[in-house]
């Protein structure tokens, strides 16, 4: 499995925003993305986990830097149709991701990725996955001994 | 932004497990897919939001449904080391991907795709995007009708 992964790639232009508990029934993603597509915002990512037992959820997404606030005052805009209790956002955050092409499951390399962010004492604070890759996003203080410590558990340092 | 999105995929195998409310320190993530790896368990997405105030969060990852007794008791021997509150597993979902190589921003594809399934009442439990996708969990009784609103949204439909 570990001769699978063949990078590590990385942005420093993420910011992230969360909505903190939507409701969850049909209408409320497009809800929030409709009135962001329609200022030209740049989502990048976009992650959203099951609901809670009282029937609402977190959804966060990405932007550049540049668009947070922007980004921001569309949301608040549109508080009352979306429905939701608070909104976060946090500028320092980096997304890293490794790239496994071939990967027939995920777990091993995830394994690894979160097994060498773990000895650094690096936080992961979101994780999303395609079917080449799985990416996190964490502080930005930590980018450059992330990145050497991903290198270096998937053997990529060797020449 | 329409002209972008390709193609619409979608995967039956899928069920979902969720490890509820695992603490959000460094090790908690490499503890879970640690022992999923060493069983061989094939993971295929794997979502996490940003944590609660009591800093613990909600884990989502996918199997293919003849793995999930499997997945669940390897997860079960190592409650103790993960600290979840809850597991949470459902076989009947379907998960549903929108292409579109070149994306620039997701956030127009998703108003399409959220818009096309609101339309139809049908509700999005999970959300994750990669560079070229966006892809939803969805109820499995409600894929045909998905697919085919996805794909007259798209105009993908017209010959
Ligand atoms: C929370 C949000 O995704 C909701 N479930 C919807 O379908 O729009
Ligand atoms: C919740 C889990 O991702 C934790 N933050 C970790 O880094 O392992």
């Amino acid at each position: 499995e570990q001769a699978v992964v063949s990078g590590v790639t990385y942005s420093r232009d993420e910011a992230k925003i969360t909505l903190r508990s939507v409701p969850d029934r049909p209408g409320i993603a497009a809800g929030i993305f409709g009135p962001l597509a329609e200022a030209a915002i740049n989502v990048d990512m976009i992650v959203q986990n099951i609901s809670s037992k009282e029937k609402t959820t977190d959804l966060t997404f990405t932007v550049g830097r540049a668009e947070v606030e922007r980004a921001l005052a569309v949301l608040e805009k549109h508080a009352e149709s979306i429905g939701y209790e608070e909104l976060a956002s946090e500028h320092n955050v980096v997304k890293v991701s490794v790239i496994g092409v071939g990967m027939r499951s995920h777990a091993g390399v995830a394994q690894t990725m979160f097994g060498a962010l773990a000895e650094k004492g690096i936080n992961i604070e979101v994780i999303t996955t395609s079917e080449i890759k799985v990416s996190v996003l964490i502080a930005e203080e930590y980018l450059e001994l992330a990145l050497r410590s991903l290198h270096s558990a998937y053997g990529l340092d060797k020449v």
